[in-house]
């Protein structure tokens, strides 16, 4: 572990709680994609399908086992929540987020390491995590306002895959061997796309107005 | 192992 890993996963744990904050505490996911999330669900569902199987540390399972419950439970609020439901924006959130996932399992099967069950489906998270967040720009786009704690939320995710890309430059540095250009490879791509939405989030905190994305 | 310390992040 390191400083910069820990930062990631403190950031990303951030995000997570700051989106289930919003949901439950007013009681309203206006502006949230639940495409996005469902998305999210399925990336930490077939990322942590190890999680009975090998143990890494406590930490590491605790923080598993809290992605998961958080990332199934606002897709629940989301879609069951008799408030919540009514606060989806359905017929904007309209991104074709399954066509997103059949590329990447063809991605998997063509490109990983390993080709074993787990590895194709842990390779498929990967890939699947670095377009998860398209259906919420362009829920974004298509809303326009952005209320706080949803920019705050898509800041925060976007920033986690960030400190992990210094985290793998860390360890290229410091542990021989250690060479993964699959995950490099998708986790730049991931923080890639979020780059115009950091450049609006920048220019809307330093000019002191509201986030608005561009048509 | 090589598979191990990448599977050691979340």
């Amino acid at each position: 572990m390191n400083i910069f890993r820990l930062a990631g996963d403190m950031t990303h744990l951030a995000s997570v709680l700051v989106l289930l904050l919003k949901i439950h505490t007013i009681k309203s996911c206006a502006g949230v994609s639940l495409k996005t999330q469902e998305l999210y669900a399925i990336v930490f569902a077939t990322r942590y399908l190890d999680i009975l199987t090998s143990f890494v540390s406590i930490y590491n399972t605790l923080m598993k086992l809290i992605f998961l419950g958080s990332s199934f439970s606002i897709v629940w609020y989301m879609k069951y929540h008799k408030t919540v439901r009514r606060t989806y924006d359905r017929d904007q959130d309209t991104f074709r987020h399954w066509f997103l996932m059949l590329p990447c399992l063809l991605l998997a099967l063509l490109i990983h390491e390993k080709f074993t069950f787990f590895e194709v489906l842990w390779t498929f998270s990967l890939y699947l995590e670095a377009v998860a967040i398209l259906p919420q720009l362009v829920l974004l786009q298509r809303t326009r306002n952005i209320d706080n704690l949803t920019g705050q939320y898509i800041f925060l995710l976007g920033g986690y895959r960030g400190f992990y890309i210094l985290n793998w430059i860390y360890r290229y540095f410091t542990e021989p061997h250690y060479v993964h250009w699959i995950t490099w490879i998708a986790g730049l791509v991931q923080t890639l796309l979020y780059a115009d939405f950091f450049y609006y989030y920048f220019l809307s905190w330093k000019n002191n107005k509201k986030l608005q994305l561009p048509a | 192992s090589k598979d191990d310390d990448l599977k050691d992040e979340l």
